[in-house]
């Protein structure tokens, strides 16, 4: 983890259903890469971060300082993809729901 | 009566499992993850839509979600109906199809013998060829929960005589749709071929189940996941008990706020005016015995009506005015 990129970006994370204690009754996947976002959104910008607008000038205003307080963009996930979980309801019949946003895809600043 | 025509394009012909017969053969590595008593068609199927769904995800408003629904068997006159309890349908999921799937095989009648006419002494009897097999009919009633009627007939479809057994699908929406509609989410189904069922049918891997393919409306909402798939407290101490309610926290801890027990007004150090519970008589402390170590662990404090009491026999003994050193004491006579 520690060469990780400084900059916003995409890091590696293996969700797994029993590490959170849902494997009784998932049946599939049993785990899954999630990844997450992390990394500085700190001006100048690179494009690889594709700042919002709005990213683009709360960090110059916090870069010139005049306004105390104000924070840096925060790095979060842009782009997500949806994952199809085969899981017992509580009848014990087979379910499948497909839920959106499940893993990342590409981060940005916002 | 409902005669709803076999679609080519049902869910099962969809999903190329009409024929499959034996569920074992095809469930492999999975039936680990189905756990024992889950080996059956519908598993196959489920999960089989699973990769299908995994592959490739449906496009917007497609249907995010398939829920399988597995019968109670029951016998009634003699006859096998099975049960379908569609309660866990979320209010969120529109149904878009809904699809029952059975195992039939062909029913041949038995061949039996006819009384011949004694014309004539020892004629052999002709054993009569067995008729063509019996047509079945497939009835569906709904009723609500713990009603003792048979329920609302709701659909009725003639079968026609199978080749071979084999696994078909019958598209059964309209049916489904009406009874949710009419608040009924229990639904029979009896497999009915006009002959009295040869002996108690037993539950078997070739038991009828009804899928429902949805569209779950509030998947996209925030957390929609944990509103399905978290059921107890992950900071819970210990594995949940499988049949507590899901989301009931057994946890024996109490969480208590941490308040002050008193008003902090005076200077006093807590626990010096009070007596150790176990001294029965009251002895007076001398400034040395006060302060054995400088860490003294701290006694509960007693309420404020006994404090006030204690405190004024005791105040003359061991009240405990704070002491600083003489150059502190001269700066605050000078002040």
């Amino acid at each position: 983890q520690w060469d990780e990129p400084r900059v916003c970006s995409r890091r590696y994370l293996k969700v797994d259903f029993a590490d959170i204690g849902w494997n009784e009754w998932i049946i599939s996947p049993k785990s899954f890469d999630a990844y997450y976002c992390a990394g500085a959104c700190e001006f100048p910008m690179p494009k690889i971060v594709r700042p919002s607008n709005h990213a683009t000038i709360q960090s110059i205003v916090r870069a010139v300082g005049i306004v105390p307080g104000i924070p840096e963009p925060c790095c979060v996930p842009d782009k997500m993809n949806s994952l199809g979980v085969l899981f017992l309801d509580e009848n014990r019949n087979v379910v499948l729901k497909v839920y959106p946003n499940m893993s990342v895809e590409t981060c940005a600043c916002r | 009566s409902h005669t709803a025509p076999v679609q080519s394009n049902t869910p099962a012909a969809a999903d190329n499992l009409v024929g499959y017969k034996d569920p074992q053969r095809f469930l492999g590595d999975a039936a680990a993850a189905l756990g024992p008593g889950a080996q059956d068609m519908v598993a196959v199927h489920m999960l089989r839509l699973y990769e299908k769904y995994s592959r490739r995800s449906p496009r917007p408003g497609a249907g995010n979600t398939v829920r399988s629904f597995r019968p109670t068997l029951e016998v009634i006159n003699q006859k096998a109906v099975y049960f379908f309890n569609l309660t866990s349908m979320q209010d969120s999921e529109m149904i878009l199809t809904a699809t029952f799937h059975f195992y039939s095989e062909p029913r041949w009648p038995q061949a039996h013998e006819v009384p011949c006419k004694q014309r004539a002494k020892n004629t052999s009897c002709r054993l009569l060829p067995p008729g063509p097999p019996s047509r079945q009919h497939l009835l569906f009633r709904s009723l609500s929960q713990n009603t003792a009627t048979q329920g609302l007939l709701r659909g009725a479809m003639a079968l026609a005589p199978p080749p071979r057994g084999l696994w078909q699908a019958k598209d059964i929406s309209s049916m489904v749709k009406a009874a949710r509609r009419d608040g009924e989410l229990l639904l029979s189904a009896q497999l009915d071929s006009g002959e009295k069922d040869h002996g108690v049918p037993r539950p078997s891997p070739h038991a009828p189940y009804i899928l429902i393919y949805a569209n779950d409306l509030a998947i996209s909402e925030p957390n929609s996941v944990a509103v399905t798939l978290q059921r107890y407290d992950p900071f819970q101490a210990g594995d949940p008990d499988p049949g507590t309610a899901p989301n009931s926290s057994t946890d024996p801890r109490v969480r208590r706020a941490t308040q002050a027990t008193g008003p902090l007004q005076d200077n006093e150090l807590p626990g010096l005016d009070e007596r150790p519970a176990h001294a029965s008589h009251t002895q007076h402390y001398h400034k040395q015995e006060l302060w054995p170590s400088p860490f003294r662990a701290l006694k509960p404090r007693a309420g404020r009506k006994d404090r006030r009491k204690k405190g004024q026999d005791l105040f003359v003994a061991s009240s405990q005015m704070l002491h600083f050193d003489e150059k502190t004491m001269q700066k605050a006579r000078r002040k």
